[in-house]
């Protein structure tokens, strides 16, 4: 059985999809079978892994609203051991969508864990790539995730959003999904030069304790070069600063998960 | 009459909330009577200045609702002329109350609209900062609007987000504002040293020309220090690089609309 980790924060810009896409390229290099689950309909993660979203037959809408099965959505990608269920533009509307359906409390919430508790023996883990807001499409990812990184890019607006995620969070443990767990805290984009940054890693290494990640992701032009190229750091910089990081974070994660 | 311009990006992190603030203030130092609009549920705006959103009795979602008056949300801010209509969390289900909505196509849309355009009189200009997302809040703000400022963060995906964006303009032309305009381009967070930001910065200028303002905003830490003492970086660091570049936009944009 798979582990389903979400990679979530609604405050927007604090390196989600560069933290997702890291992370499951290097645990697939380090020998895990990884799938990566974009339900940001901007689509980020699949165009960093270099797929085009309008050569897609099928994405990851089609499986949420029951047209398609989750392998049918689910493409290669050049990276052995790495496949992604792909986001396109249609994932927008589903929020609205959804909200006219006449199932029961619970069920709009609980697409994407159906469709993830179909395929969880194809993947050792799967990573949730979310959207910035803490709409339905992040409810789904969190009620279907055994647990959540939080990237946290030390500066002041993304610290005060926490307490909000940390609301929503305790919500879908209550009513959707008791077994939610928080994998850890990323610090991301991290200037190491600037008191800023320093304070905000301090706090919240001080608020998360060992939940955060000994790994701290440094800033590296090099994070943001490679989606440019349609590569993840592995290929396109793999000993770069930043590349560095997210394999010490990835191996920290699979030993957190018992997959390590 | 006021102008209103809508600050929008569905990009994260680009700098929405850092050029209204900055906008706004220095518009408001160089003697217009401001108004900025938070319709972001993230309320960064409104703290950036200061503001206590557990003080505040009322809030944009009390406007938009139909149950106070635009007048009575507006809180003072410690700068003379510039006033804030703030945020809360309850904007967050705006969306999903106002969906089941029975009045016709357009009611849901122009909610903000109806609100600014009850205070016209009251602002030269006003500025409304948007979350990131294309969803309800952002399309009313478009629709509310007589122009656009979208500010790109000199990296790869804000830029590939930008057809999605364009799009949606259309969309609010053809249906619901024809007289929207595209005010300006602001390119953020620039560091001239790394080629990703100056290829942006160029094909940004290639694609919308003299629409792209000609001050950069350069990467500054003092930008990101100033919300942490709610203060904008017209009082917190006036001759910050990044302050002059905001000083600079704020009186192109006056210009652009006819206030200069
Ligand atoms: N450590 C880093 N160093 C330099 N640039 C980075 C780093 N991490 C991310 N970036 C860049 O910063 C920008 C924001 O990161 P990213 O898009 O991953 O954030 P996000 O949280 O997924 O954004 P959104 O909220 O829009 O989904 C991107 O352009 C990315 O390439
Ligand atoms: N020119 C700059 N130099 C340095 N830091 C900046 C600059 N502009 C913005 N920042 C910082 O970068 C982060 C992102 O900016 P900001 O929050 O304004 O973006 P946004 O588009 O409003 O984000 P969201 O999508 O969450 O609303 C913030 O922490 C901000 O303080
Ligand atoms: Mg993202
Ligand atoms: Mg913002």
């Amino acid at each position: 059985m798979g582990h389903v980790t979400a990679v979530i924060n609604q405050k927007g810009g604090v390196g989600k999809t560069t933290t997702a896409v890291s992370l499951a390229a290097w645990m697939a290099h380090l020998g895990r079978r990884v799938l990566l689950v974009d339900i940001d309909p901007q689509g980020n993660a699949t165009s960093g892994l270099g797929i085009d979203r309008r050569d897609l037959p099928y994405c990851v809408y089609d499986a949420l609203i029951g047209r398609r099965s989750l392998a049918e959505v689910t493409v290669a990608t050049r990276w052995e051991r790495l496949r992604v269920a792909p986001s396109t533009l249609n994932l927008a509307g589903l929020e609205v969508e959804l909200a006219a359906a006449t199932q029961d409390a619970g069920w709009r919430e609980r697409r994407l864990r159906e469709v993830l508790d179909s395929g969880r023996e194809t993947f050792d883990i799967a990573l949730i790539d979310g959207p910035p807001s803490l709409g339905l499409l992040t409810v789904n990812a969190l009620a279907a995730s055994d647990g959540v990184v939080i990237p946290v890019q030390t500066e002041y607006y993304a610290l005060e959003g926490l307490s909000q995620l940390l609301n929503t969070l305790q919500f879908v443990q209550r009513r959707l999904n008791p077994a939610l767990d928080l994998d850890g805290v990323a610090l991301t984009m991290h200037d190491h030069r600037t008191n800023l940054a320093r304070q905000v890693a301090a706090e919240v290494r001080a608020f998360f304790g060992r939940r955060a990640f000994e790994s701290i992701v440094p800033r590296n032009v090099k994070l943001g070069e490679a989606p440019s190229f349609g590569e993840p750091i592995t290929t396109y910089a793999p000993d770069s600063p930043g590349s560095v990081a997210y394999r010490e974070m990835a191996r920290e994660l699979l030993h957190r998960v018992g997959l390590g």
